[in-house]
């Protein structure tokens, strides 16, 4: 359970930065 | 949204943001920006944090939406002399007052938000020596006046 619950959260993590690299492209 | 404690070091970058929404949403903008990159430092595993940087995120990106004709938000080389322009402004109104002998509230509050501002200079590469230093003394004249002026003491 432990293992899967850290793979949600670094999945999520993941999706953050993906959402950071975004908005920080440059239009 | 209440900040999780892991995170109070942002509080203050926050603050300034909600300060400027209307006065300079630029500035709001990237002290959200600074505030997101460093609280995913911090803390994006706990759910509690994880969760206040999500609402974050949304708000930065209705921001940029909202803000995309500015050439601050869209190319952040203008973006960074915008805040650093900013930053100065209220440098130079501080210790101005500072120079003339003028203590009050307002120059204490100018001094400690320049120094956040130079903190946020940071998202955008690192800091200059100049503006190191203009943070460190900023900060500290804050925290000098604001403590003469509870004691009752006249800053030298």
């Amino acid at each position: 359970t432990s293992s899967l619950s850290s793979s949600v959260a670094s999945t999520e993590q993941d999706e953050l930065s993906q959402r950071l690299s975004r908005l920080r492209d440059q239009v | 949204m209440a900040l999780p404690a892991p995170l109070r070091s942002i509080q203050h970058h926050l603050r300034t943001a909600n300060e400027h929404e209307k006065r300079d949403p630029v500035v709001a903008y990237y002290c959200r920006l600074y505030a997101m990159q460093t609280g995913m430092k911090l803390d994006s595993k706990t759910p509690e944090c994880r969760k206040f940087l999500v609402k974050l995120m949304d708000q930065l990106e209705t921001m940029k939406k909202e803000l995309s004709d500015s050439d601050s938000i869209t190319q952040e080389v203008v973006g960074n002399a915008h805040i650093e322009n900013y930053a100065l402004k209220m440098f130079l109104y501080a210790d101005n007052e500072d120079r003339g002998g003028r203590f009050h509230k307002n120059m204490i509050k100018s001094f400690y938000t320049a120094s956040l501002l130079l903190d946020v200079l940071s998202v955008f590469g690192e800091l200059s020596e100049e503006n190191i230093q203009h943070r460190k003394y900023a900060r500290w004249k804050a925290t000098y006046i604001h403590n003469c002026l509870k004691s009752g003491e006249t800053p030298q």
